[in-house]
């Protein structure tokens, strides 16, 4: 149940929406 | 040596890029070992958060929350005030996805304060939305309204209708 709650919380779907094309460039 | 440490983070970039994210902790790894070879703390900040962000698509949060601190502790001693937030808003996450809320809060609450002081609207809207829903977590409904209130009026203001 509780996964199931963590994936509902939208602000940290968007934040890894983001994560996934950020890198700290050389 | 320092080029191959500059090759070392590309190779680890683009491979996270490709979605590769145990080979891009391989290679960012050894980018941090060269960083710390030169004393390049600035690199060496760079190699932990992309390291904690790898390990987040690793489903290791624990791993990235330890890596984020690291990350942490050098922007305050580098005093990089807008890298400290997002190691604080990066945290707030990692402890939201490890059910630990009142760490997540901690981490968002610090996030918003220094989004006020860098006057990041963008920022300070993200750190109310994170907090609202950490408090919704926690059962705190009169919080998480005075967050999503706060949050509606920033983001009314920078028009961002989503």
């Amino acid at each position: 149940v509780q996964s199931v709650h963590l994936l509902q919380v939208d602000s940290v779907q968007r934040w890894m929406r983001d994560l996934k094309l950020m890198t700290e460039c050389e | 040596r320092a080029a191959q440490g500059r090759a070392y983070g590309n190779l680890g970039n683009t491979q996270y890029l490709l979605g590769n994210f145990s080979e891009a902790t391989a290679f960012h790894k050894e980018r941090l070992a060269i960083a710390k070879e030169f004393g390049d703390r600035a690199a060496e900040r760079r190699a932990y958060s992309n390291l904690g962000n790898a390990h987040i698509f690793l489903g290791r949060f624990d791993v990235s929350a330890e890596y984020y601190k690291k990350t942490l502790q050098l922007s305050r001693q580098l005093k990089d005030q807008a890298v400290e937030a997002q190691a604080c808003y990066s945290l707030g996450n990692t402890y939201t996805l490890l059910q630990d809320f009142e760490r997540a809060i901690e981490y968002h609450l610090k996030h918003l304060q220094i989004a006020q002081e860098l006057r990041d609207r963008v920022g300070e809207g993200r750190a109310c939305w994170s907090l609202g829903n950490a408090y919704v977590s926690l059962g705190n409904h009169e919080q998480a309204l005075n967050f999503a209130k706060k949050h509606l009026e920033i983001s009314q203001e920078i028009g961002d209708c989503n």
